[in-house]
């Protein structure tokens, strides 16, 4: 029986090797739009696969997706699923995806922390951090959202290996992280990064490590204003958005602040749904849900970054 | 593979920043275990705090010392655990 990616169950969660298998089917069914691309290795030697939608052309603008960098927020890789097949599925469809593929490329990695995924599969549900052993401690694992060259070490991250906010021992130091950062600088022509988190509801831009507004808050808070809104015309989802300094809390060496700091305007993280009774353990129910009322919100900045070349 | 049985999502709203900085120093309890899924940020704000099962009588007593207001999001974390570990295993079959 051939595979399908039409026959893939998106209202489950699912384990790694299973969303990776789907991968592939996902493009064998889409040969001439999805292709899938490793950019390294983890820290326990999975792949680090990204799904590259792409129409042609050479060296294109790009929009950089990223869903799991906390392993244990699992309804964010089971909506990077869902959107990668949206993708797929829309293209020569919708007008939007249609006018975004037909200039621009989107990358999309669906398993961020391959090595938390799969221990909160086999023996920690919920585990958030890297598997990285720290040296000269006995506890394990860095938060990848803290471990990034902008504000590196600064408020809200901890130098406690112990800690869930534990920055590692220098910026970088991740693989998870380093495979981003070469493969953005390489490719040279980001114009947005959007890293996917949950739970909070919020749709945040920089910076998260100074209070002070980024040159650009102005046209993201409108932007963000515009996207929260849409998001909530589906199910009424009530988002709060703003700078992650002013929104949540300081916070330093976050994936956004870096990609602001290095060129990417549009740099947005999102904090996806929770009905507020279930934190991270959010039912399987609430995966198509959630991936669909998203999708308004994401469609709307990759729009905005095709209409504003920069 | 470790459990959570008993353990407890404490959802607790500080009033002000001094309570905000009170749970704060809670979490750098070590002993006390506990795993902030939100973090304690803005006052109003709420803050989710997982509480292992043998540490919860000492967290509430504490919180109620403090006068924090809270109430329990998540009875047990095991059993949540479970369903969906039933609900993946029905999906697969």
């Amino acid at each position: 029986v051939k595979r399908s990616s039409r026959t893939f169950d998106f209202a489950s969660y699912h384990t790694i090797d299973e969303i990776y298998d789907w991968m592939d089917v996902l493009v064998e069914d889409h040969p001439k739009l999805v292709s899938k691309i490793q950019i390294g290795q983890s820290y326990e030697n999975r792949p680090l696969y990204v799904l590259k939608f792409s129409t042609g052309g050479s060296n294109r603008p790009a929009v950089w997706l990223d869903t799991g960098i906390h392993s244990r927020e699992w309804i964010t890789q089971a909506t990077g699923v869902w959107t990668a097949n949206k993708i797929a599925q829309e293209y020569g469809q919708d007008p939007s995806v249609t006018a975004i593929l037909d200039s621009m490329d989107i990358f999309l990695e669906i398993v961020t922390n391959p090595d938390g995924f799969a221990f909160t599969h086999s023996s920690n549900r919920l585990w958030r951090k890297t598997r990285s052993i720290n040296a000269g401690s006995r506890c394990i694992g860095v938060d990848p959202n803290r471990n990034w060259d902008a504000g590196f070490g600064g408020a809200g991250s901890s130098s406690n290996p112990c800690s869930e906010t534990y920055h590692g021992p220098h910026a970088h130091s991740e693989k998870e992280v380093r495979a981003i950062m070469d493969f953005i600088r390489a490719h040279g022509k980001v114009k947005s990064v959007i890293s996917i988190h949950s739970y909070s509801q919020m749709l945040l831009f920089p910076y998260g490590y100074r209070r002070a507004p980024a040159p650009d808050h102005q046209e993201m808070n409108e932007l963000a204003k515009k996207a929260v809104s849409d998001l909530a015309a589906v199910f009424g989802t009530k988002y709060t958005y703003g700078s992650i300094a002013n929104t949540i809390y300081m916070a330093g060496g976050t994936t956004i602040d870096w990609a602001y700091d290095n060129g990417v305007k549009y740099s947005f993280t999102l904090e996806l749904r929770d009905s507020g009774r279930y934190g991270f353990l959010l039912p399987s129910s609430q995966i198509v849900p959630t991936a669909t009322e998203t999708w308004p919100a994401l469609l709307d900045i990759m729009v905005h970054v095709l209409e504003h070349p920069y | 593979e470790q459990l959570f049985v008993g353990d407890q999502v404490l959802r607790v709203t500080a009033r002000n920043e001094e309570q905000i900085a009170l749970l704060r120093v809670l979490g750098e309890q070590e002993e006390l275990q506990v795993d902030f899924w939100r973090h304690p940020n803005i006052p109003g704000h709420p803050v989710d705090l997982r509480v292992p099962f043998p540490n919860l009588q000492g967290v509430k007593k504490l919180l109620d010392f403090r006068n924090f207001s809270y109430s329990i999001m998540i009875e047990d974390v095991q059993e949540l655990l479970d369903e969906e570990k039933e609900s993946m295993r029905r999906s697969r079959r």
